[in-house]
């Protein structure tokens, strides 16, 4: 446990007003090791680390707390600041529809967090229309028809054809019947699966999105950075949903892809029922992840 | 008098970093500079590439540890039907493993038959029945929302009356820390065992690649709730994580990694190769 941990680092500081250069160094390399253990990535903890420290160094420690508690505070405030706003809702369109991609790795909870999206959209009194767009994976058209009966929301496919093309009838289509918000769910793919890349660009150029979420594993490790930057950079996101969240996973991947895009991450994913998505917490994060 | 004998600070980071970057879990990282540290003359630390092989070599050993002659196959065992369960959180890809699985016993001329126990998650059934006749394989589904229990007890039936002579079971994803479902896992690996002699034969863990340390959590509870793993599949390795994690999860639960997942065709699936991976991990 990281607060005892670092309590026993600081047992000598009983009475000192002041964080000496090496107290500091001490204490950080107990972070860096609870970082690195709830898979934030190498050097975003490198970066992180060297940010709490300067600050630390020479800091008086709050009045009430002791030495390691005085440590951990700043570096909580340094992982709610990074992590980010409170409060990101959705983008919408000026001009109807609004339209959304998720985008992401294979088995990342895309088809379910389009269904959970289309649910809120509904909640909020909108008309959502949701995009059968993947044409690879075996019944993945079946499942996203069975989550929209559910819902008792529309889903619109045309079967095996090219997904752009059945994205772009899909915007067409929605502004004929009047749905406000289009939500397509694409297949999985690799950030270095340049085809399925090169459709996700023509895609976007055809559809011209409101927003392209990026859809990731809580669980996922050090390639975090990775996935996030390559996506970012090839096709730009526009914000984050971070998906099984109810497991006990830290989750450094959150701060990891927030550190390397910059994007808000706007929702997380609660459970594999429809209802199950919440807004992002910063300060539930930055705790979860300190352990 | 000259001090313990280490490694110089410089390649102790890099090495650290390499191995971190591909997800073997600082305290691993650390047992094994250690061991390092120990095994190699002070002369041979300041070598990088002593050193790197030493890492190496460490690895592959912790990687190879729960391979024994006792690891159970369809190959090395008499008893018929073999049941092979497979297990993971979600998405993790069991469902393709198991085609792949298919694919591959029945080009070794073993009759795979299919459960369809994944009778939760919307259309899991059917994604696994158009699997099932790619991979020109019988499988035994009911409809959604029934018994998991029910069609592996009707997949056991099947095999005994003569319809094939090996069962995968396809189970839903679920969260290790799930008690329910957990325990709703270990009643289908108990009544796997009626009527079949010494089922289920293999319990096989799939993991993604790109999971990071929470997956010795899944493995550590997959396997106290099923009483032993046999195996794990590491799939996504075709993606940019290396799936280090593997390292740590040998090393704790002396567990053999069987296959890895290189892609989402039926042919996607090598049998797991310790020193290819460990290069591939270290480069
Ligand atoms: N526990 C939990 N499970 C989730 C969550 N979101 C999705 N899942 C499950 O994760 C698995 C994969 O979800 P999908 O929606 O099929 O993932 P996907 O990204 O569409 O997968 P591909 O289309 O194959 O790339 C399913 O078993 C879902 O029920 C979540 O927030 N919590
Ligand atoms: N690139 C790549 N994708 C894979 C691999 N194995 C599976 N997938 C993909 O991962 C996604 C999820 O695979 P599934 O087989 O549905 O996973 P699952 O564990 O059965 O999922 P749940 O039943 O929902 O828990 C699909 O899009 C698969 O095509 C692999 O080795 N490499
Ligand atoms: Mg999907
Ligand atoms: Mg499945």
């Amino acid at each position: 446990n990281l607060t005892l941990r670092l309590q026993s680092v600081f047992q000598k500081l009983k009475g000192k007003g002041t964080l000496s250069e090496q107290d500091v160094s001490r204490a950080m390399r107990e972070i860096r090791r609870a970082l690195l253990q709830a898979d934030v990535n190498f050097k975003v903890v490198k970066d992180f680390i060297a940010e709490v420290e300067t600050e630390a160094v020479g800091s008086d420690v709050f009045s009430g707390l002791n030495p390691g508690q005085h440590v951990i505070k700043l570096v909580n405030q340094h992982l709610i600041k990074l992590l980010g706003e409170k409060v990101s809702k959705l983008k919408v369109a000026s001009k109807p529809p609004t339209t959304v991609m998720l985008v992401g790795l294979q088995g990342s909870g895309k088809t379910t967090a389009c269904a959970k999206l289309a649910r809120l959209i509904k909640q909020a009194h909108r008309f959502p229309l949701l995009v059968a767009a993947d044409v690879y994976r075996p019944a993945a058209i079946d499942q996203l028809e069975k989550l929209g009966a559910k819902l008792e929301i529309e889903v619109f496919s045309r079967g095996k054809q090219d997904p752009v093309k059945t994205a772009t009838e899909a915007v067409d289509y929605s502004r004929q019947k009047g749905w406000d918000t289009v939500i397509i769910d694409t297949a999985g793919r690799l950030h270095i699966d340049e085809e399925l890349m090169n459709e996700l660009k023509m895609m976007k150029q055809k559809v011209e999105p409101t927003e392209i979420l990026l859809i990731a594993d809580a669980m996922t490790g050090q390639d975090a950075v990775n996935i996030a930057s390559s996506f970012d950079e090839q096709l730009g996101i526009d914000g984050v949903i971070l998906t099984k969240m109810d497991g006990d996973a830290r989750g450094g991947a959150a701060l990891s892809i927030r550190a390397v895009t910059g994007k808000p991450i706007k929702f997380v994913g609660m459970g594999e029922k429809l209802e199950m998505i919440e807004q992002f917490h910063p300060d539930r994060m930055a705790s979860r992840i300190l352990g | 008098f000259l001090g313990a004998k280490k490694m110089s600070p410089e390649l102790l980071e890099e090495l650290e970093e390499a191995l971190i970057l591909a997800d073997v879990g600082f305290d691993t990282v650390e047992k094994i500079v250690a061991k390092v540290n120990e095994d190699l003359q002070r002369k041979e630390l300041s070598r990088p590439d002593v050193v790197k092989n030493s890492v190496k070599e460490a690895i592959v050993e912790i990687l190879s540890s729960g391979v024994t002659p006792n690891v159970p196959s369809i190959e090395n065992t008499k008893q018929r039907p073999y049941v092979s369960l497979i297990v993971g959180v979600n998405g993790t890809g069991k469902t393709t493993t198991i085609a792949k699985l298919a694919h591959r016993y029945k080009q070794m001329r073993f009759t795979p038959i299919l459960a369809a126990a994944d009778t939760f998650r919307a259309a899991a059934i059917e994604q696994l029945t158009i699997w099932a006749e790619r991979a020109g394989v019988d499988i035994i589904a009911h409809k959604e929302g029934g018994s998991p229990a029910a069609v592996v007890f009707d997949a056991v039936a099947a095999a005994n009356s003569g319809k094939g002579e090996m069962v995968i079971v396809d189970t839903a994803g679920r969260l290790h820390t799930k008690k329910n479902l957990m325990a709703e896992l270990a009643k289908i690996r108990r009544v796997a065992a009626t009527n079949a002699e010494g089922a289920p034969h293999e319990i096989l863990l799939v993991l993604d690649a790109t999971s990071g340390q929470n997956a010795i959590s899944q493995a550590r509870q997959f396997s106290e709730w099923l009483e032993g793993l046999t195996g794990i599949v590491l799939t996504k390795i075709d993606g940019t994580a290396k799936g280090g994690v593997v390292v740590t999860i040998a090393d704790e639960l002396s567990l053999p990694i069987l296959f890895l997942g290189t892609g989402e065709k039926i042919e996607d699936l090598v049998r797991f190769d310790a020193r290819a991976f460990v290069n591939a991990l270290i480069e």
